[in-house]
């Protein structure tokens, strides 16, 4: 009991500390208060409110994730187990501001280039990125014929803040425009991995972009209509979809559980390594416990 | 010590009223037993609704109830809750009975809307009892 006591004064000591916040205790050790680093449940449990005011999002970027969300959860919120475990969050970006468009051009089949500018701030520092794509949603029947080969053009630009806005060398992908018809909504997306993972390593705060489409006809389905040039419209600007590893311990691990369900005996196993139980010992301890199961 | 033996004997193993399965029951099954209980709770409840889209209902269940005394079996419980037991009710009362409290948890999927108005999904690990024990 003297200990104890001793214990519950020290902790006594901690909480008289006047400046310490009880949530602030949970604070990333580099003091950077990351919206995302505390579970939010956390956050409205210790600053009480329903949570900060909110920007209301984009609608069909909405609808989007809900249509994700019923993808990969059930109505009561558990995880499907129909899909890859190596993600554990998805984020979408809607683009904070858009700026001039350089007009399109018919006749080469190019579409208008949008200026895009993505606020990455609640990305936090242990969500690890897998996979990003800029996604186009159409709500109402688009102009693209139903194949088509584009090649869309990617300029990322340096943060506003610095001097000159280093245009690195475009980097072109040919993508397939396979749409994928679901109701009456569409939605195409563009894999922008490459490119944006070293910005995203680095924790760039914020990426900005320019983005533009050359459309070809596919020759295989429409060789009669090679020479019409087509006119691209693609709907407003983009959204920026992150898949992301959330490696904080809060987040689920569905990789690690599964390892766990297939190898349970060898989990112990693994825990106790031989420096654990030397061998004298480790039998003496599998006879007690055969004779108490007896 | 016949005399003991055959007063043993006069007298009556269970009160006549009472019949030999509820008599029994009292030891074998605590009447309010350490098990799981469903709490189904809606966000807008909290007032969060305004940042968590989904999903609408949340059911984090709970375990309460009585631990009872021989726990070694039935709650996958240590042999410790035992000795707690034992510690309770013949050395020092201040010493509290085992509690009945989770032992297992399942993951929640939670969509929420970011204050710059960006939409997460995000998995939580722990966010469902799903099993409980007496510890």
């Amino acid at each position: 009991t003297q200990a104890s006591r001793g214990e519950t004064q020290i902790a006594a000591g901690a909480e008289l500390e006047p400046e310490a916040e009880p949530w602030s205790l949970l604070q990333p050790l580099d003091g950077r208060d990351r919206p995302g680093f505390l579970s939010p449940f956390f956050k409205v449990l210790y600053d009480g409110r329903g949570g900060t005011p909110r920007l209301q999002p984009d609608s069909r970027a909405l609808r989007y994730m809900k249509r994700l969300y019923k993808a990969y959860a059930t109505k009561e919120g558990i995880p499907k187990s129909n899909r890859s475990p190596l993600y554990n969050t998805v984020r979408l970006f809607t683009s904070c501001a858009q700026h001039k468009q350089a007009p399109g051009d018919p006749a080469t089949g190019s579409a208008p280039s949008v200026d895009l500018l993505f606020n990455l701030d609640h990305v936090t520092a242990v969500e690890n990125l897998l996979k990003s794509v800029l996604l186009y949603t159409f709500s109402n029947s688009i102009s693209f014929p139903s194949a088509a080969q584009c090649v869309c053009t990617l300029v990322i630009k340096q943060p506003e803040f610095s001097s000159r806005t280093l245009q690195r060398a475009p980097s072109s992908y040919t993508f397939n425009t396979e749409f994928e018809f679901k109701k009456k909504y569409k939605w195409f997306e563009v894999d922008v991995t490459t490119p944006l993972r070293p910005l995203m390593a680095s924790h760039q705060r914020s990426i900005h972009m320019s983005v533009n489409f050359t459309c070809t006809r596919d020759q295989r389905q429409d060789p009669p209509a090679q020479d019409r040039p087509f006119n691209v419209t693609l709907p407003g600007p983009p959204s920026l979809l992150l898949y992301l590893n959330d490696t904080s311990a809060q987040a689920y691990h569905r990789w690690y559980s599964l390892r766990n369900q297939r190898r349970p005996s060898l989990s112990t196993d693994h825990n106790r390594g031989p420096s654990a139980c030397p061998k004298g010992e480790g039998s003496a301890e599998g006879v007690r416990s055969s004779r108490h199961r007896r | 010590g016949q005399e003991t033996v055959s007063l043993a004997l006069n007298k009556p193993l269970v009160p006549a009223s009472l019949n030999l399965s509820e008599y029994f029951k009292q030891f074998l099954f605590p009447q309010h037993e350490c098990e799981l209980h469903d709490y189904r709770l809606s966000f807008s409840q909290l007032k969060w609704d305004n940042w968590i889209v989904a999903p609408h209902r949340y059911n984090p269940r709970y375990c309460k109830g009585d631990c009872p005394r021989a726990v070694g079996h039935r709650y996958g419980s240590p042999v410790h809750t035992m000795v707690q037991n034992i510690i309770h009710e013949k050395l020092d009362s201040s010493v509290p009975r085992p509690s009945c409290v989770p032992a297992k948890y399942s993951p929640l999927s939670v969509l929420t809307i970011e204050p710059d108005g960006s939409i997460a999904y995000k998995e939580y690990e722990d966010m469902i009892a799903t099993k409980c024990t007496c510890r």
